[in-house]
């Protein structure tokens, strides 16, 4: 653990409170995309698998059990509770675009050609892309709350700050895993685009709008 | 460059 890792779980910790905090608090879940939701329990569900056959540590198993329960509330909330704000209309990218391929991938690209091993790959390449469907739902709406490009700043956070940890891990230890910091680039280049609108609009009181 | 399973990150 060093601290660019315990800042990047605290972040991806944040936004997920934030979220959570979002739709209990106005009671609404509008602006808020089903299918990144659905596609991040998949990405939880297929990486924690290991909690199963692996032990790290009470901080490791404590996060992987938050982030699962959290994420599968979250669609609660999204498809039953809140169902009436939910905006599919809105929402409408086509998952299916990102799962053939990113499970193709995984076949292919990976450590091991193990079925625990590949099952992970898939959720390091499917997270990568997962909040695709939010960004897509974004720029069809033309805009975005203030709370939800909070909640985004944090969770685009989260793996910037893993990037960090990656560089220290390699010189501090000689850890270096590809196929995560391939995944974590292309993450992180898929929010530059709203880094810069939460920089140059959200931290100056202003509200993301699009141009129609 | 990189392990199999077990990974210790999130």
């Amino acid at each position: 653990m060093n601290i660019f890792r315990l800042c990047g779980d605290m972040s991806h910790l944040a936004a997920i409170i934030i979220l959570l905090l979002k739709m209990w608090k106005t009671r609404s879940v509008a602006g808020i995309s089903g299918k990144s939701q659905i596609l991040f329990a998949t990405v939880f569900t297929a990486r924690y698998l290991d909690l199963f056959t692996s032990f790290i540590s009470i901080y490791n198993t404590c996060m992987k059990v938050f982030f699962i329960g959290t994420v599968y509330f979250t669609i609660y909330l999204i498809y039953m509770k809140f169902k009436a704000t939910y905006d599919s209309n809105h929402d409408s990218f086509r998952v299916e675009f990102l799962i053939v391929p990113v499970g193709g991938l995984a076949f292919l690209v990976n450590h091991e050609f193990a079925p625990l091993e590949i099952i992970w790959t898939f959720s390091i390449y499917l997270e990568s892309v997962a909040i695709l469907p939010q960004l897509f739902m974004i720029s069809k709406t033309g805009e975005a709350e203030t709370i939800t490009s909070h909640y985004l700043f944090a969770l685009g956070s989260y793996r910037a700050l893993y990037l960090c940890n990656w560089i220290y891990r390699y010189y501090a230890e000689g850890f270096f895993d590809l196929i995560a910091v391939v995944a974590g680039v292309v993450q992180t280049i898929l929010y530059c685009d709203f880094f810069y609108l939460y920089i140059t609009k959200v931290m100056k009181g202003k509200k993301i709008s699009l141009p129609a | 460059g990189g392990t199999a399973q077990p990974h210790d990150e999130l």
